[in-house]
């Protein structure tokens, strides 16, 4: 069966979204069947595909809806997606209130794995409700890390709550990697940050890299990934790598 | 009497940290007693400015200490820092389940205004208890916006919680401006960005730009701001600019 990933880090703005949205893609696109849950009320990864959610979304799921009824087909072969919509962010004060709410994605997504090879859960910038209900969920967490300092730093927060999560709601989970983004190879900050995080990490650092790209950040306005929006381009290529490198962690 | 000015957007990575932190070092540096408190559980204004929080932080302000025992100097001249530590990440939690909780920073910072000038609070990338307190405690509002796309998407949804917590719980809050941070002048996706967030916004954009600009990014990995760090680079010039149309628009 399938794996579900979440794709997770209380930092902001550390390409959380593009990682799900690239990775998906890619894959889609190699003929695995791929989804891709919207977690973030901002919406961005449903954006990011084209999409927007009217009537059902991510909330739904949350609340019960059986996922067949909530994940749909996107113009990109292979890969469905559950959106998301602002709504979401009063699921937050919702799940903070009920007992035992961290489980009601886990139970939603129990059978994902018979429909799909891959699922990316796509978490806010937090380490609140709907982070701790997709790592209750999911068999691996991906971490995307900017390569600069104050992504640096949030990281062993990050592994404790990962560590907390599986010894008290998910036995199964584990770090699948860490994988270091917007590296603008330039720089020697970044270079710091890289050469601290693998020296920290060793094997769970994802040999692959994921450079600095403006044709990344450009595609999203396009409603399109990067394999989609300029297949030449090194952010492209990039997650091409890092989705090669997921297949032989898998 | 002085303002509190809360640095807030829900989309993460967009430079509310770096904004908080280097316009209340410009304005220090002027002579103006500057004050910054730390409300993001990642505390990543509290490193920025060469600090820990060893006991009393934040949590404690939302929890009613007294401001007097929780603002510390910094090793800049006329600079207070309320830090902040992972702990306030359980606030969060706490404040959901309490009626009337999101006056209490409101409550705790009522005569800040005396001691300092500019009060800066820096919001975690989400409308949450944390944000929602921090705009009830604000005059004013400054919302960083990286010049990309995901960054505009959330912008309505941010003006639209800015309204409403003006409605239900601080009449007197009012959006100081739109700041266009990473403003990276050689793409075009920059500057469709800033052209669309000005035709949209108008007078509320603030007239200077920040552009990227790696020392910034550099700055935090030695608890510095960019002014302290390298006052001749293109980061530290920008927050002047930043700082002294602030103070035209005070
Ligand atoms: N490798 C890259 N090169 C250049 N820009 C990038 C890269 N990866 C992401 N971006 C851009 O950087 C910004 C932040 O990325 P993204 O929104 O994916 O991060 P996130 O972690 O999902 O953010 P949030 O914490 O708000 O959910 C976006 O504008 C995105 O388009
Ligand atoms: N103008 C700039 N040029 C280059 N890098 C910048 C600039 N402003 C901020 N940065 C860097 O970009 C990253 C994001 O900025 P910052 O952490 O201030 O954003 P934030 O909105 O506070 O993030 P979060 O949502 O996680 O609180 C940091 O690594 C910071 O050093
Ligand atoms: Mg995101
Ligand atoms: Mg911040």
């Amino acid at each position: 069966g399938g794996r579900i990933y979440a794709i997770a880090n209380q930092k902001g703005g550390v390409g959380k979204t593009t990682t799900a949205v690239n990775l998906a893609a890619c894959l889609a696109e190699s003929g695995e069947r791929a989804l891709v849950v919207d977690l973030d009320p901002q919406a961005n990864a449903t954006s990011g595909l084209g999409e927007t959610a009217n009537g059902r979304s991510s909330y739904d799921l949350l609340a019960g809806h059986p996922l067949a009824d909530l994940a749909r087909p996107t113009r990109f072969p292979n890969l469905d997606l559950v959106p998301s919509k602002p709504a979401l962010a009063g699921a937050t004060v919702e799940l903070g209130r009920e007992e035992g709410a961290e489980r009601y994605l886990s139970e939603a997504l129990a059978h994902a794995g018979d429909s799909y090879s891959f699922v990316f859960l796509d978490c806010p910038p937090s380490l609140g409700p709907l982070t701790v209900s997709a790592l209750a969920a999911a068999d691996r967490v991906l971490v995307p890390v900017q390569a600069e300092y104050y992504a640096l730093e949030g990281l062993a927060q990050l592994v404790h709550s990962v560590n907390l999560v599986r010894s008290r709601l998910n036995p199964r989970l584990q770090l699948a990697g860490i994988l270091l983004t917007m590296v603008d190879s330039r720089t020697r900050l970044a270079s710091d940050v890289v050469k601290e995080v693998r020296e920290h990490f060793g094997d769970l650092v994802f040999r692959a890299l994921v450079p600095r790209s403006v044709r990344l950040a450009e595609a999203p306005s396009h409603g399109l990934p990067a394999i989609a929006y300029d297949p030449r381009s090194t952010g492209a290529e990039a997650y091409w790598k890092v989705a090669m490198e997921l297949v032989e962690r898998h």
